[in-house]
C-alpha cells in the first residue's frame, strides 16, 4: 500500500462551483426539514410558541434552491463583511474595480478622494455632488425617486398589481390591511396613542394603539374587534354599555362600510397607479421624494430577502410581497400615496432619515415579529405581518411628516 | 434594491405618463432614469 501511495500520480482538480452550491442547498434543505420537524414536535408538546410560517415560493429550480438558503443571515453576514475597513493601499484599486464592474460614475461623487471611504459599505452609500442630480423645476412634475431602471408601470385594476405579464399579486398583500385613521379615532372621541417625537418613533404591533374610556386597545384588536383582549389601564368610569357602543362605532368605521377597500381612490375620476424602479448595484443608493407629500405612517414587513434582480422579478411570483419592505403611507394633492423601498439579499437595510428607530434586517425585529405572530395565534387571529408607526406628531398641523419633491428620504445600505 | 410607488391620480394622467416616457425611454419599459428626472406630470 505504501509503495502504491508513493508511486501513484495524484492530480488535484477543483470541485465545480455548481456541485458545491447544490451540496450546500441540499445540506440546508436537510437542516431546515430537521429543524421544522423538531419545532413541530416542540409545539405539539407545548415547549415552544408557534413561529411565523415561512412562505415557500413557487418557481423554477433556481428559486427553489434559493428558498432553502438562510438569506437573511447571509445578508447580515454580508453587511458585517463590508463594514470591515480596507487597508489604505487597496481602497483606490478596490473601489475603481467595483465602479468598473458595476458601472458607477466616480466623477459624480461628493467626496472624490476614494481613500476617505473606509470600506465598501460607506462607498456604496456615497453622496453625490450638489447639482449632480438637478430636480426638475416643473411644479406639476413627478420625478424619479432614485437612479435606476423603470421595470414596470401601470394602472391597478381590481386591487391587483401586475408584476410581469400574467403574474399578479394583491395590493392588500403588498401594503397590508386597513388601519384606523386619526380622524376616524377622533371622530369617536378616541385619543390615539401616538408616541412619536419630532424625529419619529416606532410603535410595535402589540403596543397600545388607542384609548377608549380608559381601556387601551391594540391595532389588531381594533381591526378584529376582539373586545375581550382590551387591557384595563385605569379605573373605568363609563358603563359597560357605553363601551360596547363605542366599540361598535369604531368597528363600523373601520369596516369601511361602503364595501370599498381602504386604498380605493376617493374621487370617482381617479385611479391607482404603480411604478417599479430597480436600482442596480452600481447606482447611487439614496432615495428621494418624487413629489411633495405627507407621510402619515410606516409599516415594516419583516419578510425574506430574495434578490430583486430583473430575472427574479420575472420568475418569482409575488416577490415584493415576500421580501422585507417598508411601506410608507400618506397623501398628496390627488389623494393616496405610498412609497415602498423593498430590501434584497445584498442590500437588506432600509434607512429612513426621519425615522431613527426603524431597524430592518435585524434579528431583534425578526424575533419581535415571531412574538407578535405567536400572540396573534394565541388569540386565534391571523398575524397581520407588519409593525406600524405613525408620524402624526412630526407635524401636528399636517398630521404627518411632510416631504418636499426631491428631498432625500433615506437609502439602501449593504447587508 | 427596488422602490415601488403606488398612488392615486386622475385618470387622464396616464396619457401624460405615456407621452413623457415615450420621448425618453430606451429599450421598452426598462428605461434608465436618474434621480430628479421627470417621468410624468
Amino acid at each position: 500500500a505504501g509503495k502504491a501511495w508513493r508511486n501513484t500520480k495524484i492530480e488535484w482538480r477543483p470541485i465545480p462551483i455548481g456541485l458545491g452550491i447544490a451540496f450546500l442547498g441540499l445540506l440546508q434543505l436537510y437542516r431546515n426539514q430537521r429543524d421544522a420537524e423538531r419545532l413541530r414536535k416542540e409545539e405539539l408538546e407545548g415547549d415552544n410558541p408557534p413561529r411565523r410560517k415561512r412562505i415557500r415560493p413557487s418557481g423554477p429550480w433556481q428559486v427553489q434552491v434559493m428558498s432553502t438558503l438562510p438569506l437573511k443571515a447571509l445578508s447580515r453576514l454580508w453587511g458585517r463583511f463590508n463594514e470591515l475597513d480596507l487597508p489604505g493601499p487597496l481602497r483606490i484599486p478596490g473601489f475603481k474595480l467595483y465602479a468598473w464592474i458595476f458601472g458607477a460614475n466616480l466623477d459624480e461623487m461628493a467626496e472624490p478622494d476614494l481613500r476617505t471611504y473606509p470600506n465598501l459599505a460607506s462607498f456604496f452609500y456615497r453622496e453625490l455632488k450638489p447639482g449632480a442630480r438637478p430636480i426638475d423645476q416643473d411644479p406639476n412634475a413627478i420625478v424619479s425617486p432614485s437612479d435606476g431602471k423603470v421595470l414596470s408601470f401601470g394602472m391597478i385594476e381590481r386591487g391587483e398589481v401586475e408584476q410581469v405579464k400574467g403574474m399578479t399579486y394583491s395590493l392588500e398583500a403588498l401594503l397590508g390591511g386597513a388601519s384606523p385613521s386619526r380622524e376616524a379615532l377622533e371622530s369617536h372621541g378616541i385619543e390615539a396613542a401616538d408616541s412619536l417625537e419630532s424625529h419619529g418613533s416606532s410603535m410595535a404591533m402589540d403596543e397600545e394603539f388607542a384609548r377608549v374610556n380608559g381601556i387601551s386597545y391594540t391595532l389588531p384588536h381594533l381591526l378584529s374587534g376582539s373586545k375581550d383582549q382590551a387591557k384595563k389601564k385605569t379605573a373605568m368610569d363609563a358603563s359597560t354599555a357605553s363601551q360596547e357602543g363605542t366599540e361598535a362605532k369604531v368597528k363600523a368605521d373601520l369596516a369601511l362600510g361602503d364595501g370599498r377597500p381602504w386604498y380605493a381612490p376617493k374621487a370617482s375620476h381617479n385611479a391607482l397607479y404603480y411604478c417599479v424602479i430597480y436600482l442596480a448595484p452600481g447606482d447611487y443608493h439614496r432615495f428621494h421624494s418624487p413629489i411633495s407629500w405627507v407621510v402619515e405612517s410606516r409599516r415594516h414587513f419583516a419578510g425574506e430577502l430574495y434578490s430583486v434582480s430583473p430575472y427574479l422579478q420575472r420568475t418569482l411570483p409575488g416577490l415584493f410581497v415576500l421580501n422585507e419592505r417598508v411601506v410608507l403611507l400618506g397623501r398628496w394633492r390627488w389623494g393616496f400615496f405610498s412609497y415602498i423601498p423593498v430590501g434584497a439579499t445584498n442590500v437588506g437595510s432600509v434607512k429612513l432619515n426621519f425615522d431613527a428607530e426603524l431597524r430592518t434586517n435585524s434579528l431583534t425585529t425578526d424575533t419581535e415579529a415571531d412574538k407578535a405572530a405567536a400572540e396573534a395565534a394565541k388569540r386565534g387571529e391571523a398575524y397581520s405581518g407588519f409593525a406600524e408607526a405613525t408620524y402624526y406628531k412630526a407635524s401636528p398641523a399636517l398630521r404627518g411628516h411632510p416631504l418636499q419633491r426631491g428631498e432625500e428620504m433615506g437609502g439602501f445600505q449593504l447587508g | 434594491s427596488t422602490v415601488v410607488l403606488v398612488f392615486e391620480a386622475p385618470m387622464g394622467v396616464r396619457k401624460s405618463f405615456d407621452e413623457g416616457w415615450g420621448s425618453g425611454r430606451e429599450g421598452g419599459w426598462k428605461w434608465k432614469i436618474d434621480n430628479g428626472q421627470t417621468w410624468g406630470s
